[in-house]
């Protein structure tokens, strides 16, 4: 929580 | 990364590369949208603030400053560069993008996955991605004569969103937990705005003909 969440495209 | 998301972000690398060789060989921006590039300035920044909180891999960081990096060279060149931006369709690139901007920021903060500074940014980047070409279609549409090399940019781009559909089908069948629906829903759309563009560069490729679009 707070990092949010991880977006692996470009 | 399967083959589907590398090659179309080969496409849209190729596609910068393309717009950066062309406007650096001839010394002219014509028929290029000022608007576009700062769109993609835009979404580029806003999307990418996670440079600065995770790393995903060294691809993923490199691909991430080429994009900012190249479109900031190309919205440079076209605002200050002595030659370049003698030749820039100033009356003709009059997209009001204000109009994309402000729905797509009101609607991230209304439709996102975290309601969070960093979340809903780059949501926004994602539905101002879907329509950014917009101002570049329409340059297009009011110039006669489409060079080979603009009309190939639009095809790259285009090609790039394609690609990333299959991407998602392809994520969607082998990992079991992959699902993001506004990024395909916006994605979905930004590709169909390339379809009329699609049918008249295939023709226009097939008839041996240059590249013009019905106003």
């Amino acid at each position: 929580p707070g990092e949010g969440p991880v977006h692996d495209e470009l | 990364m399967n083959i589907f998301r590398l090659a179309g972000d080969m496409m849209h690398l190729f596609s910068i590369i393309v717009l950066l060789l062309k406007i650096n060989a001839t010394r002219s921006c014509r028929g290029v949208s000022l608007k576009t590039q700062e769109l993609y300035a835009i979404v580029f920044v806003c999307r990418y603030l996670d440079l600065f909180t995770s790393f995903i891999s060294l691809y993923n960081t490199t691909m991430k400053l080429i994009f900012l990096l190249s479109t900031f060279t190309i919205i440079y060149w076209m605002r200050f560069h002595k030659v370049i931006r003698v030749t820039y369709d100033r009356e003709q690139d009059t997209f009001r993008y204000q109009f994309l901007i402000l729905p797509c920021f009101l609607l991230a903060l209304v439709l996102n996955n975290e309601f969070s500074a960093m979340e809903v940014l780059w949501t926004f980047s994602i539905y101002l991605e879907a329509v950014a070409i917009l101002p570049q279609l329409v340059l297009l549409q009011r110039t006669n004569n489409i060079d080979n090399l603009t009309g190939n940019y639009v095809f790259l781009l285009g090609s790039y969103r394609a690609l990333y559909i299959l991407n998602w089908i392809y994520r969607f069948m082998t990992e079991p937990n992959y699902r993001q629906y506004l990024v395909w829903i916006s994605g979905i759309v930004q590709t169909i705005v390339y379809i009329d563009f699609f049918y008249y560069y295939i023709r226009s490729w097939r008839n041996n003909e240059k590249l013009s679009l019905p106003a």
